[in-house]
Formats: structure tokens, sequence, C-alpha cells
């Protein structure tokens, strides 16, 4: 489903190149749960900006669903985002001027879904996360773990075929933790390809493969044995 | 130091009242390590905002060494907060045209510390949290372990008597974790009280109190043995 040659994301800034990813090489199938860990700044979110074609690599392939991504212009990028890939970020990027239910029905108004059945499904979302009673609140009225439950809900709302999770648990309490990997399992199960970063090691257990990255590269990519 | 009394947090929504803090009642002393846990949604962040002089109480009292607080106005607030707490965001809160130095600058120049020694002491913060080739980047030129530390670098720059930080772990790898705590131990065992919000219980193992919240109420207050 998945497939990275020799990709590199390379910024340049004053005299110097900072390699943030720095030629990488995988394959991920369908259907596969994926954890990634590594050091902080060694590359993993600019990684998941990539697959979730969210920006452009430097060199290097890319593609998506046997579609090579990496020469693909601004709409046709955006049309695959919107109705293959679901994106939770690493710092949420809700929209401060709209509630949460507001900003959960930010993916279907872009898919083209009628208004009413908008506002069904996004408030179908909010209450899977635990957040049937803040649909009215703002991000600004949110504590930081339910701001996260609201990016969770965004990026499901559409039932994405790829969802990449950027950190998605790290404003969790352990038990709001424990309820998404149940949620998310229960996904991979019916068929949702799952991509995780995340720093905790009993979070990455959830998933059956797990890659580390390092200074932009891939160090280490192994199955196994799923929680 | 640090004396809560029956202090609450309401907020007024449509028709309803959510009661982020709903009457808790504390002492911490100078020096203490204290962290402080609890479900997502239970009042952490919001009794850390009014620990660290970022927002009113809705009642009860606040005395920080032994002032009243919740009284006094925004000026008298500002000025406390600039010399006697460093704050640690849940969600950073850093300028984006600024970049890493420039943003830790800010607590020295409201100080009133003149130009140079300014840069010599924000460029030293950055460098002990493993950022010295970072100064130049800007907020959305760094990973988000990398803004965290940002976000720390600037909350000890002022060498504050109360240090809050808020999830400071949260964005981080394992390693730069366990170096974080270090360095939170070394400032302890300097003087400097520290209350630490956190879901990860191995972090928690840190302090020498563990506070739980839930629902907005203090539900446990207990010793532990520091690790
Ligand atoms: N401006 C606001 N208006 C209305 N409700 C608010 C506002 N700010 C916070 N709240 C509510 O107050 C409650 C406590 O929020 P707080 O941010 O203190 O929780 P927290 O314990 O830090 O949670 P987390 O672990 O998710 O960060 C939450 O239920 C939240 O919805
Ligand atoms: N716009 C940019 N300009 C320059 N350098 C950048 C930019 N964005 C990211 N970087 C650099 O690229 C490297 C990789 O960043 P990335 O965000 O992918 O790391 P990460 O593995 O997600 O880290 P973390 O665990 O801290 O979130 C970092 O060293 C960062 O400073
Ligand atoms: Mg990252
Ligand atoms: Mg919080």
């Amino acid at each position: 489903l998945i497939e990275l040659d020799n990709l590199t994301r390379f910024y340049r800034l004053g005299g110097e190149t900072v390699k943030a990813l720095d030629g990488v090489s995988l394959a991920i199938d369908a259907g596969e749960f994926v954890a990634v860990m590594g050091p902080s700044g060694s590359g993993k979110s600019t990684f998941m900006n990539l697959v979730g074609c969210l920006d452009r690599p430097t060199s290097g392939a890319y593609s998506l669903d046997r579609q090579e991504m990496s020469r693909r212009n601004a709409d046709e990028l955006a049309y695959v985002r919107c109705h293959q890939i679901g994106f939770v970020f690493q710092q949420f990027n809700l929209l401060d001027r709209l509630d949460a239910l507001g900003n959960v029905e930010m993916p279907l108004i872009y898919a083209g879904v009628e208004r009413r059945l908008r506002r069904d499904r996004a408030a179908a979302a909010l209450t899977r996360v635990g957040l049937g009673d803040r649909l009215h609140h703002r991000p600004t009225e949110l504590s930081g773990g339910q701001q996260q439950r609201v990016a969770i809900a965004r990026a499901l709302v559409n039932a994405p075929k790829v969802l990449l999770a950027d950190e998605p648990t790290g404003a969790l309490d352990s038990r709001t933790s424990l309820e998404l990997m149940a949620l998310l399992q229960s996904l991979n199960r019916e068929g949702t390809t799952i991509i995780i970063v995340t720093h905790e090691a009993d979070i990455a257990t959830y998933a059956a493969r797990l890659i580390r990255f390092l200074d932009g590269k891939v160090m280490s990519d192994a199955n196994q044995r799923m929680v």
C-alpha cells in the first residue's frame, strides 16, 4: 500500500542543510499496524508528513496504493488526503474559531457530505472518544487531553483507509490512552492500516511491527508479537 | 510557600457551569518536588494556571510566599510571575516569529536583563537541554520534542523559585525525558520548588509527593519514596 524508495527531506537554513529525512526505503502493506519510535528530532514527524501527503520530499519516490505521489500537484494530494488518509497531528492543529463539532466536521465538508449527516457523524466520532458532553466547547475551552481527542475524532470521521497518528497519547492519562489503543486495535481488525509515532514503549506494543528512526534514517525494522 | 484554601474555578458556557476546579485546599513548602496526576479534564492545568498566576480563581484564596494572590491586579501578578515562577505549558506557547534564542530571551527582557547577558544566558539554557545547534530555528522549524525543550529552557532561564511544568515530557523520547528529569532533580536539590503534571507513572516517581486530581478536586495526596 505504502512504498518509500530512498526518500529524503532536506531543509536549508542559513548556510547549513538539515537532513530531516536522509534516505528512507520501506514498504507497508494494507492492514498493517506499525509503531514508529526514535529520539527527538530523528525524523518521525517528517516521515509522517510525507506519507500523509502533507509535504513533498526533496528526492526519492513515494507510492500510495501504487500511485506515485511525489510528483502530484497540490489539488491531487489534497484529494488523496481527504479520501484515504486520517492524520492526528503531534500538535493537534485544531481551528480555534470552531467548536469541537465544527472541527470534526471539516474532513466531511471537504468530502462533500451533506450537512445533517455531517453533524451526526461528527457527533458520533466525538462520543466515541468520550467527548459527547463537550461538542460545543472550542479548543481553548478544552483540556490538553480533550483537544487531542478532538484531533483523533477528526482523523477517524471519514473512515480512512490509512490512519497516521503522531504521538496520539501524548496528552492522555493512562486510562484514556488504553481506551484509545483498544479503539485503534478494533479499527485495525476491520482493515484500517495504522502507523503510530510514540515515545512510550507500552503503546508501541499494540503494533505488530516496530520501526526505529535515528538521524533521519531507519535504524531497525522488525515484527513483534502484538499485545 | 504555596497555600490554596478552597480554591474554585468555574466556567459558564451556554447554560451550564463547568467546574474546572471545585474546591482545592493544599499547602506546598519551599523546596518540595510534587507530581500531579489525574484523568483528562480533571483540573490539573487549571490548577497549574492558578498557582502560576496566569488565571484568577472564581472563589477561595491563594497565597504565594505569604502574599495573597487572588486579589492582585494584572501588573502585580505579571511581576510575580516573571521573577518567581517558571512555567512550562502543556502546549508550549512559543512565539512563532522568534527563533529558539529569541523565545528563551523573553523572560529576561521582562526582568530587565541587559542585552548581551540575556543572549548568553538564553544560549546557555538552550545548550543545557541539548539544543545548542538549534538556536536560530523558529518553532515551525523544530520537532515537537525540540519545541518542548525550548519551552523548558525558557521556564528555567530566570532561575525561578518555583517551576511549574505541565506534561514536560509529553513530546520527549525516553532518553531525553530521563535527561530532563535528572536536570529537574538537580535543580530541586539546589532549592527550586517543582510541581510537575504528568500522566506517566515513571516520571511521577521522581517526585517526593504525589497529588491526584479527580473532577476538579484533590482525590489523594501522599508522600512517596523518591527514585
Ligand atoms: N475556557 C474554558 N471554558 C470552559 N470549560 C473549560 C475551559 N477551560 C477548561 N475547561 C474545562 O475544565 C476542565 C478541566 O480542564 P483542565 O485543562 O484543567 O484539565 P486537565 O486535567 O489539565 O486535563 P488534561 O490531562 O486533558 O490536560 C475540562 O473539563 C475542560 O473542558
Ligand atoms: N522547517 C524546518 N526547517 C529546518 N529544520 C527542520 C524543519 N522542520 C524540521 N526540522 C528539523 O528536522 C529534524 C527532524 O524533525 P522531526 O519533526 O521529523 O523530528 P521528530 O522525530 O518528529 O522529533 P520529536 O520526537 O521531537 O517530535 C529536526 O532536527 C528538526 O530540527
Ligand atoms: Mg515529532
Ligand atoms: Mg492539562
